[in-house]
């Protein structure tokens, strides 16, 4: 689970930072 | 009735909400009706990882979300992720589907690998949403109002994060008196379903590990 959210969290930073190639 | 105020936000939280979607041709595999274990699992957690990307993307729409604190920001996103796909996955379950469809869904879920003890809370979930014939704005409001829970773990900036849900509050309130007049508990049933959402939020990690497991 604990990966699982650092996964998550990767994720989000990268989205939050950039844009989400449509 | 609605300001003029409270329907441009309305309007701009719908119009987010519908431009972010996850890409077409994964959702078309989702529909393919033969599949190995494996190719459903490599497909449901590739859509998985769209479903945060989506998210992110009608998150930076919400007014004011940007202007959190950026750990705040995470914090938020990270702590309803989980929340937000149930959401979106019970309205797409819910949608009047082409012949056939929805069975091949269930089926790719039923299939999975994933216990019956985590897919049948999940079910009751989508059919308890089913039942409350919820509009597109009322999907839209609630994913935004999940978003911006301030009780989620690691939020510094509570009061801040509040101030941003009250105004969705209330025109998700106003929408309901507006929209379903007939049943006066309909707001109170939508936040209800909060409730069951940390639930599901809860044994998510839980089901996981069993699925990969499995």
């Amino acid at each position: 689970p604990s990966g699982n959210t650092i996964g998550l969290e990767a994720i989000i930073r990268k989205a939050l930072m950039g844009k989400y190639d449509e | 009735e609605l300001s003029q105020e409270q329907q441009a936000l309305l309007n701009y939280i719908v119009e987010a909400y519908n431009k972010h979607r996850v890409p077409q041709d994964m959702a078309k595999k989702l529909l393919q009706e033969h599949f190995s274990a494996e190719e459903n699992f490599l497909l449901l957690t590739e859509m998985a990882t769209s479903h945060v990307q989506v998210l992110v993307e009608f998150t930076k729409n919400i007014p004011g979300f940007q202007s959190l604190d950026h750990e705040d920001q995470i914090a938020l996103l990270k702590g309803s992720a989980v929340e937000a796909m149930f959401l979106r996955s019970a309205e797409v379950f819910t949608k009047k589907r082409p012949q056939g469809q929805t069975e091949v869904l269930e089926e790719r879920i039923r299939k999975s690998g994933i216990s019956e003890e985590f897919i049948t809370p999940m079910f009751n979930f989508y059919k308890s949403i089913g039942e409350l014939q919820m509009r597109q704005e009322e999907h839209a409001l609630l994913t935004a109002i999940t978003i911006l829970s301030s009780d989620r773990p690691y939020v510094k900036d509570q009061q801040a994060v509040e101030q941003l849900q009250e105004p969705m509050l209330e025109v998700l309130w106003k929408f309901c008196k507006l929209q379903h007049p007939q049943d006066p508990q309909h707001f109170a049933r939508l936040l209800g379903r909060l409730t069951e959402l940390r639930t599901l939020n809860h044994q998510h990690a839980e089901m996981l590990e069993s699925w990969r497991m499995s």
